[in-house]
């Protein structure tokens, strides 16, 4: 969404957890 | 305070504690306003924050990692993540031509606690998949400042490593994590991983094995085995 908060901190968390480097 | 006193306050050239002040007071406004306010503020905001960060950077300052110019960087490095923290923000960051080699050039290992929040920057904008090549001006932006500088292109991040700093390592491995898992490529991966190793991250990793820390195993556990997947793809 255009007014949708929180992008950056998501992106933050992905990669903190490791989810962000699961591989498809 | 609206978006464009901000803009209009910063115009003003403040220095030291004034701008540290207006920095302070623009952090909490970015973090708490709604996107739209954010947008107010906008390309034209973004400009100027990344002005004074290159100015900040610029300036020789002693102590160098203690001083109120330094205080007034990580500022700024704080508001940039508020900023991008919508769409509109991060497409003005990445469209912007200044955005991300600024950052690079914040990575300091004389500042831990500062560069510990722009490796994780970075790492999120490696990781974006709209526009898919992030990675590649990140790692473009790295090697240049390297090369400008004569030094090794990782030399900062494995700097970073060796500081005392758990987060700051957890950081560090972050990006490198980051950075090689969006190339597409094989070989450039484990020529990357090369790299590294023959730099001191073979001797660092035997050190992080036995931290028992959360955030560092997991980017360690990352890292090796993607490590091994790779070598056995090979």
């Amino acid at each position: 969404d255009d007014d949708e908060t929180g992008i950056m901190d998501g992106l933050l968390e992905a990669l903190q957890s490791g989810a962000a480097f699961k591989r498809k | 305070k609206s978006a464009l006193i901000y803009i209009q306050e910063l115009k003003t050239d403040p220095r030291d504690a004034q701008l540290l002040s207006c920095l302070e007071s623009l952090r909490v406004s970015l973090n708490n306003n709604p996107v739209s306010w954010v947008q107010t503020f906008g390309a034209e905001g973004l400009a100027l924050l990344l002005a004074f960060l290159k100015k900040l950077q610029d300036e020789r300052e002693e102590p160098v990692n203690a001083g109120i110019g330094v205080k007034c960087q990580h500022e700024i490095i704080r508001c940039l993540k508020a900023f991008m923290n919508n769409k509109h923000g991060l497409k003005d960051m990445l469209t912007s031509e200044e955005g991300i080699p600024l950052l690079v050039r914040s990575i300091n290992p004389k500042v831990p606690h500062m560069m510990v929040d722009v490796v994780k920057l970075l790492s999120a904008i490696c990781i974006l998949e709209h526009p898919g090549n992030t990675h590649e001006r990140v790692l473009e932006c790295i090697t240049e400042q390297a090369e400008e500088q004569e030094i090794e292109r990782f030399q900062p991040l494995l700097s970073g490593m060796s500081k005392n700093s758990i987060t700051l390592k957890a950081g560090c491995m972050q990006l490198i994590n980051a950075l090689i898992s969006r190339v597409e490529e094989l070989d450039f991966r484990i020529h990357l991983r090369s790299e590294l190793m023959r730099l001191g991250l073979k001797d660092m990793l035997k050190e992080v094995r036995s931290i028992e820390n959360e955030e560092l195993k997991v980017q360690l556990q990352v890292f090796e085995e993607q490590a091994d997947e790779d070598s056995e793809d090979l």
